[in-house]
């Protein structure tokens, strides 16, 4: 960067005084950080997420086992945690949408590894069979079809983990996952699936940007 | 490297601490609280020219002076303070649609820096 005496920060006296070095370099710090995450302004957050929810899903996230070493030719890697919007339920299906899309997206994200965590409050001393139903849009993008559907038994209350399968992960990529879960042969009072402020659904997502992404950036 | 102190000339790396509750981004970056976003200033003399890393020791720098005194007339001469040992910046922050992004951006905090 030239200063105003055309010499170069590196290469010249330490002449400018701390506020002016403030004013020359706070612009260039954050125009560097929003270069390297590929936005082109910090993101206004649209809907906020309670700090409760925030730390459950970081003890969650970092649930995963230590010392998985990446692989060396990673490239651009990020975690993504995507909350559910609850779509369409009742006592006896919940309807979960979780969005991915951003301008990440342009360039192609390769799902790499996706998992749905959820709370369930079940009666006391009770085993339940949860069907859980990924949901893709058909062809002509008008309704949403079964792609598949897993069967999960759950015997107690608290946090569960489901790792979602190639269907799911292609629907991550993009950008939009709905998934369905239908508790089996019980009839419930209300729903056994929390999604309260601290217990919201969320999918935990590994991803890479694609290649043509990278293409770019060489 | 050596971190500058002030009142030195030589070749040093300046610490520079960006605080984002200072910056107004606290809201959509989780983690970390700030960014060091330090940089390389200060001159190379002739005499630590090419030196990576900048020897303290007065032997080294009697030696270099001697080297660059009878290179004094080689054509090119003069090299830049520039970075030499570099980290990745790990962000914890939250994209448009409030989905929890983590990554790391390599290269983004100068640790150290030296004569090219």
């Amino acid at each position: 960067t030239t200063r105003a005496d055309h010499q170069c920060l590196a290469c010249g006296e330490h002449a400018l005084d701390l506020q002016s070095q403030r004013e020359l370099l706070l612009p260039l710090a954050k125009r560097s950080i929003l270069d390297k995450l590929h936005l082109n302004q910090r993101p206004t957050l649209s809907r906020p997420v309670s700090r409760a929810a925030l730390r459950i899903a970081l003890q969650r996230l970092h649930g995963r086992p230590q010392g998985a070493l990446p692989e060396a030719d990673r490239g651009q890697e990020y975690e993504i945690i995507s909350f559910a919007e609850t779509g369409f339920s009742n006592i006896n299906q919940t309807r979960l949408d979780f969005h991915f899309f951003s301008d990440r997206t342009a360039g192609g994200m390769e799902v790499q590894e996706a998992s749905l965590r959820f709370f369930v409050q079940l009666p006391p001393n009770t085993t339940w069979t949860l069907k859980v139903r990924v949901l893709v849009l058909g062809s002509h993008e008008a309704n949403l079809t079964l792609a598949t559907q897993h069967l999960l038994t759950v015997d107690a209350s608290g946090w569960h983990q489901l790792l979602l399968g190639p269907e799911a992960q292609a629907a991550c990529s993009q950008g939009h996952l709905t998934l369905e879960l239908v508790p089996e042969g019980q009839v419930a009072e209300s729903s056994v699936i929390l999604s309260g402020a601290a217990q919201r659904p969320f999918v935990a997502a590994r991803v890479r940007v694609g290649s043509k992404h990278r293409i770019r950036r060489h | 490297g050596i971190n500058c102190q002030s009142g030195s000339k030589m070749c040093c790396r300046q610490e520079f601490f960006v605080d984002f509750r200072e910056i107004g981004w606290h809201d959509w970056i989780i983690q970390p609280e700030g960014y060091s976003m330090n940089f390389c200033t200060g001159q190379c003399p002739l005499h630590v020219a090419g030196m990576p890393g900048i020897a303290a020791s007065f032997h080294t720098t009697v030696l270099n002076l001697l080297k660059a005194n009878a290179a004094t007339g080689t054509p090119g001469g003069g090299s830049c303070c520039v970075p030499t040992v570099r980290r990745p910046l790990s962000l914890l922050y939250y994209d448009r649609d409030s989905n929890i992004v983590k990554t790391d951006i390599p290269d983004m905090v100068v640790e150290a820096c030296g004569c090219s």
